[in-house]
């Protein structure tokens, strides 16, 4: 939607 | 050779109620520290990081660390033929392909047992960086429910805001606009209906309501959820199991273009 950031953007592979 | 032994086995059917909705397959990775679960939903905007600590268990075995891809429908159905009072035992050989469910009734006059097949899931695994949140709200995981529940009537996306006199939350949609303010509260005389707020500075978030209310599913396991929220960062909205462990779900934030 409209703005929604991924998740994967602030949390890096681990 | 896996053996776990969980005398309150409905905690587990809570936890996997909590989050069959929002993740299909994951790997439930066991070792000496206990049962973790880490997952992404399909569209990569929220995280769940489950972990179930080894002496939550009557009875831990692990010879090895084992990682046990399962449809987490599939375990949904295998826990609901277990009692609410069962003991719920898992066993899992090191190099097999199935992972077997013992439920026993408190009185040991019923003992059934379940298989599944485990499944080939390559799930990356993401670091969840320790944050020193701005703001934690600690309230009745019951009125959190609600809140969703009421807001996502109204719009699909909430301003959640922390204040110093307390944590508001906005939406707005065709009908209208909606605000619930949830004020601090420590002097409820029953503990679960207090509600906490520990502000280091304000701070204001917007997300999807989606989300959220799918979060809410894990209400059944605790009587308080704790939302913890720093500008710019996925709030992490985390129930506790018992003193077993936790059940934490993370959601990217939407940000105004």
């Amino acid at each position: 939607g409209k703005g929604q950031t991924n998740i994967m953007s602030f949390f890096g592979k681990g | 050779m896996l053996e776990a032994r969980l005398v309150q086995g409905s905690m587990l059917r809570k936890v996997v109620d909590a989050v069959k909705d929002l993740v299909s397959d994951a790997n439930i990775d066991v070792s000496s520290s206990g049962f973790s679960l880490q997952a992404m939903d399909t569209s990569h905007v929220s995280l769940i990081a489950m972990h179930l600590r080894a002496d939550a268990f009557e009875h831990f075995r692990c010879d090895r660390p084992m990682s046990m891809g399962m449809s987490l429908a599939n375990l949904a159905k295998v826990l609901k033929c277990a009692g609410s009072d069962d003991i719920v035992t898992l066993k899992a050989n090191d190099d097999g392909d199935t992972v077997t469910f013992m439920f026993e009734s408190p009185k040991e006059d019923r003992v059934s047992d379940f298989e599944l097949k485990l499944m080939d899931i390559d799930s990356e695994h993401l670091g969840i960086p320790d944050t020193d949140y701005c703001a934690t709200v600690t309230m009745p995981a019951g009125e959190y429910a609600r809140i969703c529940k009421d807001l996502s009537s109204i719009g699909d996306t909430v301003v959640i805001s922390a204040t110093k006199d307390g944590v508001k939350f906005t939406t707005s949609g065709d009908v209208g606009t909606a605000n619930v303010t949830v004020r601090q509260n420590t002097t409820a005389d029953k503990k679960e209906d207090q509600t906490i707020i520990d502000l280091k500075e304000p701070v204001a978030l917007t997300f999807a309501l989606r989300y959220l209310t799918s979060f809410a599913k894990a209400t059944p396991l605790a009587t308080h959820v704790t939302l913890s929220m720093t500008r710019e960062l996925p709030v992490m909205v985390e129930y506790a199991i018992q003193d077993m462990g936790h059940l934490r779900f993370y959601l990217a934030p939407k940000i105004e273009d």
